[in-house]
C-alpha cells in the first residue's frame, strides 16, 4: 500500500535470498496452500516434514494433496519453530523451510520442556 | 529447551573431562587446522563455562569421546548430507559423540576474509552441534543456540538463558558461572 504523498520510485528493488533463489522458485508455488490444495511436488515437501520428524513413517507414500495429516504436521512445525500458527504454507513457513539448518530432527525423539508461570 | 528421548547425558562423575579429536582424513582444505581448532575450542569453552564439564582436544581420533569431521553426501551414518546449504551439520545424542559438518558448505571463520554469499559460520554451527553432543535437542526459542536454523553469513555463538537452563538441568552448574552476568548480557543484547 502506497502512503499518501509518496512517489513510487522508477526502479524496483528485488529482494533475493543469497544462494536460495532456485529453492524460492520451487517453493513459491506452495505459497498459501492449505488443507484440500493439490499442488504438484507437494510430496517432496512432505518428505521434508518427514525428514525432520513431523510426519510419521507410516505416511512414507506421500501424495501431492494437502491432507489433514499434513495440516497437523504444518501446525506442529509452526508451533515448534515459533512461527505464527496458521496451518497453511504461508510465507513465514516457507521462509523457514528454506533456511539452512541442522540435520537433527525437531520432534519424534525429544522431550519438550516449557516454562510455566505460577 | 528440549532433550532427546530418555534424556541421555554423559554420566561420569563430575567434574569430568571429555576428550575430542578431529578426523585426520575427513576435513576441508581451505581452512587451516589451526583455524578450525581455534573456533571449535571456543565453542567448547562456552559450554564448559556453564556446566561442570571440561573439554580437552587429543590427537587420537579413535579413543576420543567426541569425534569431529567434515563429511560429504552419504557418509555411512544413515544421515546423508545434501550439498550446499540445506542441512549444514548434525550430531548424535550422548554418548555417541559424533559431530559431523557437511563438507559441501563454504565454512567461514572470519566473514571479513570469506566473501562467499553462502558462507556459513563454523563457530556458530559448532556451538549448536556441541549442544546436541551434550544432550540438548532443538529449542523453540529463536534466539537460542539450539534453535535449528542459521542463515548464511550469520553469526550466533553466545549461549542464551534457554540453552543454559537446559544444559544445567542435565549436568548442574559450573561453580564459577554467574547467572546474573548472563542475564545482564541477554538484556544488553536485546536492547
Amino acid at each position: 500500500r502506497i502512503a499518501p504523498g509518496f512517489t513510487p520510485p522508477e526502479s524496483i528493488t528485488v529482494l533475493t535470498v543469497n544462494g536460495t533463489n532456485d529453492t524460492w522458485h520451487n517453493l513459491a508455488r506452495f505459497l498459501d496452500s492449505s488443507k484440500g490444495s493439490h499442488v504438484s511436488g507437494m510430496s517432496e515437501l512432505k518428505k521434508y516434514f518427514h525428514r525432520f520428524g513431523y510426519l510419521p513413517v507410516s505416511d512414507i507414500d506421500f501424495t501431492d494433496t494437502f491432507d489433514a495429516r499434513f495440516e497437523s504436521a504444518v501446525i506442529e512445525y509452526q508451533s515448534k519453530l515459533g512461527l505464527p500458527v496458521t496451518g497453511k504454507l504461508d510465507s513465514n513457513t516457507l521462509s523457514q523451510i528454506m533456511s539452512p539448518r541442522c540435520g537433527v530432527r525437531d520432534t519424534g525423539h525429544v522431550t519438550q520442556f516449557h516454562a510455566t508461570r505460577r | 529447551y528440549a532433550y532427546f528421548s530418555g534424556q541421555p547425558r554423559w554420566v561420569r562423575k563430575t567434574p569430568v573431562t571429555l576428550t575430542y579429536a578431529f578426523s585426520p582424513e575427513n576435513t576441508i582444505s581451505y581452512l587451516t587446522t589451526e583455524e578450525i581448532r581455534a573456533v571449535v575450542d571456543r565453542a567448547f569453552t562456552r559450554w564448559a563455562a556453564v556446566i561442570p564439564l571440561r573439554f580437552s582436544e587429543i590427537e587420537d581420533y579413535v579413543s576420543a569421546d567426541i569425534k569431529i569431521g567434515f563429511y560429504g553426501g552419504d557418509h555411512g551414518d544413515g544421515e546423508p548430507f545434501d550439498g550446499v546449504l540445506g542441512v549444514l551439520a548434525h550430531a548424535f545424542s550422548p554418548t555417541s559423540g559424533k559431530l559431523h559438518f557437511d563438507a559441501a558448505e563454504r565454512w567461514a571463520v572470519d566473514f571479513g576474509v570469506e566473501r562467499s554469499k553462502v558462507a556459513v559460520d563454523l563457530e556458530s554451527v559448532a556451538t549448536h552441534e556441541i549442544g546436541h553432543v551434550l544432550g540438548l535437542a532443538h529449542s523453540s526459542v529463536k534466539e537460542a543456540i539450539m534453535y535449528p536454523s542459521l542463515s548464511p553469513r550469520n553469526k550466533k555463538v553466545e549461549l542464551k538463558l534457554d540453552d543454559v537452563k537446559g544444559v544445567q538441568a542435565l549436568y548442574g552448574s559450573n561453580p564459577n558461572f554467574s547467572l546474573s552476568a548472563l542475564l545482564a548480557s541477554d538484556t544488553s543484547t536485546n536492547q
